[in-house]
C-alpha cells in the first residue's frame, strides 16, 4: 500500500521544488504507474536469452534473483527460462544464509548467478530489505552468497 | 559542474539529517520531441568517490524508481503514511554505493515528453536509446562519474530495460578505446525474461504453490500456448476462471500477504 504514501508525497508543489521536479507544470498528476505507457506498449522482445548471451560473451558479471512469494513473475518462470540458455554449473545449488537463516538458495552458472529470497514478493528488498542487501553487497563484491 | 550544483537537493520536506548528497532533475533526451527523463541520485553514506555507481530501473512497463525502486525498495527513505515526512530506510543500498534512479521511459513519474504520441508509442527500442543517451549526457554533468565501476539494476519489466541498456552500452562501448561507461554487470529481480518460459513457469507456480486446482491447472496447461500475442477464448477462459474463482483476495505480487 505505500505507493499510495508516495501518490501523496511527491505531489506536494514543496517536494517537486526541492528535487527540481515538474518544472515544466506536467498537465496530469504524479502517480506511480502510468497506464498509458503499459496500454499501448509497441515493442517487446519474447525473449531476453538471446542478450543474457552477447551480455555474457562480453564479459560482464550478471545476477538474476528472485523472491519465492511472488506470483506475477515468480521464482519457477524465472529458473524455467533460464534452464534454457543451458549454462554450465559452476556451483551447485546450495542455501545461503542471512544471520543463522537461510535467506534463500542460490546457484552459480559459468556466466550468470541465480539466487531466491526467502518470503519476498515481487519487490524483493521491500518484503526481505536484510536479505536484498546481503544479496546486493555479495554481487558488488562479485563474491558468491554467503554459505554459513 | 555548475548545472549539477543546479541539481544539488538541499533538503526534502520532512527528511531527517542525513551525511550523503543528494541530487535531481532532468535531462534532455530528445530535442526534437521534447522528451526529458528525471533523475534522483542519492550518493553513498560514506566516501561515494570510492564507490560504485548503481543505476535502478523499474518496470511496469511504465512504472516510477522513485516511487518504487527510491521510496520502498533501495533508497534511502520511506515515506509516512499521511506523506508529511520521511524517515530512514535502515538497509539503503546507498551504505555500499551510489544509487541513480532513473524516470524511465518518458511519461513515467517526472519524466515527460512534449508529443503526446510519445506516450502511445513508446517501446523497449526506444527506451533502450533514450536511457544511452541520457546516461552520456548525465556523465557530462556528473563527470565524475566517468569511468567509474558502474551496475545496472532493477525489477519486473526491467528484466527488459536493463539487459537491453546493457547491451546498447556495450555496443556503444566498441566505437571507444576507453569508454566513459565503464559497464560492469547488471542485477535484476523477478525479471520478466522469456514470454513462452515465463507463461509455463507461472501456471506452475500457481499450481505448485495451491493456488489453482488440478482442473485448472489441466485447463490452462492444455489451453495456452504461451506464445501468440492473440491469446485463444478458451486459455483466457481458464486463466480468468483461476483468478476470479480460486486465487482468492490475495496479493499476486505477496500472495501470503493481504491484499491492499
Amino acid at each position: 500500500c505505500t505507493e499510495n504514501y508516495a501518490e501523496k508525497y511527491y505531489n506536494r508543489a514543496d517536494v517537486q521544488k526541492a528535487m527540481h521536479a515538474n518544472t515544466t507544470g506536467i498537465s496530469y498528476s504524479w502517480t506511480a504507474c502510468s497506464d498509458i505507457l503499459l496500454k499501448n506498449w509497441k515493442d517487446s522482445d519474447d525473449s531476453m536469452l538471446p542478450i543474457y548471451k552477447k551480455l555474457m560473451a562480453a564479459g560482464l558479471r550478471i545476477w538474476v534473483f528472485s523472491g519465492d512469494t511472488d506470483s506475477v513473475v515468480p521464482v519457477t518462470a524465472t529458473r524455467f527460462s533460464l534452464s534454457h540458455l543451458n549454462l554450465k554449473i559452476k556451483t551447485p545449488w546450495y542455501p545461503w544464509y542471512s544471520g543463522s537463516q537461510v535467506g534463500g538458495w542460490t546457484e552459480v552458472y559459468d556466466g550468470l548467478t541465480f539466487a531466491t529470497v526467502r518470503g519476498a514478493g515481487h519487490e524483493v528488498p521491500l518484503f526481505q530489505p536484510r536479505r536484498a542487501f546481503i544479496l546486493f553487497q555479495s554481487f558488488l563484491a562479485g563474491k558468491e552468497l554467503p554459505k554459513n | 559542474t555548475k548545472e549539477q550544483e543546479f541539481d544539488r537537493i538541499i533538503s526534502l520536506p520532512g527528511q531527517p539529517p542525513v551525511t550523503f548528497s543528494q541530487f535531481s532533475g532532468y535531462v534532455t533526451v530528445n530535442e526534437n520531441h521534447g522528451r526529458a527523463l528525471f533523475y534522483w541520485l542519492t550518493e553513498a553514506t560514506t566516501q561515494p568517490e570510492k564507490k560504485p555507481l548503481v543505476l535502478w530501473l523499474n518496470g511496469g512497463p511504465g512504472c516510477s524508481s522513485v516511487a518504487y525502486g527510491a521510496s520502498e525498495e533501495i533508497g534511502p527513505f520511506r515515506i509516512n503514511k499521511t506523506g508529511s515526512s520521511l524517515y530512514l530506510n535502515k538497509y539503503s543500498w546507498n551504505k555500499v554505493a551510489n544509487i541513480l534512479f532513473l524516470e524511465s521511459p518518458a511519461g513515467v513519474g517526472f519524466s515527460y515528453t512534449n508529443t503526446s504520441s510519445d506516450l502511445k508509442d513508446s517501446g523497449d527500442k526506444r527506451t533502450a536509446q533514450d536511457a544511452l543517451i541520457f546516461l552520456i549526457r548525465w556523465m557530462s554533468r556528473f563527470p565524475q562519474y566517468k569511468y567509474r565501476d558502474f551496475y545496472i539494476s532493477g525489477e519486473s519489466y526491467a528484466g527488459h530495460y536493463g539487459p537491453q541498456l546493457a547491451q546498447a552500452i556495450v555496443n556503444y562501448n566498441k566505437k571507444f578505446p576507453h569508454p566513459i561507461i565503464n559497464l560492469k554487470g547488471i542485477i535484476v529481480g523477478n525479471a520478466v525474461t522469456d514470454n513462452k518460459y515465463d507463461g509455463i513457469g507461472t501456471v506452475t507456480y500457481w499450481w505448485s504453490h495451491s493456488m489453482i486446482s488440478d482442473n485448472t491447472y489441466k485447463k490452462i496447461m492444455h489451453s495456452c500456448n504461451f506464445t501468440s500475442e492473440n491469446s485463444s477464448k478458451q486459455c483466457d477462459n481458464a486463466v480468468t476462471y483461476a483468478v476470479s474463482h480460486e486465487f482468492g483476495q490475495i496479493d499476486q505480487y505477496s500472495i501470503y500477504t493481504p491484499s491492499c
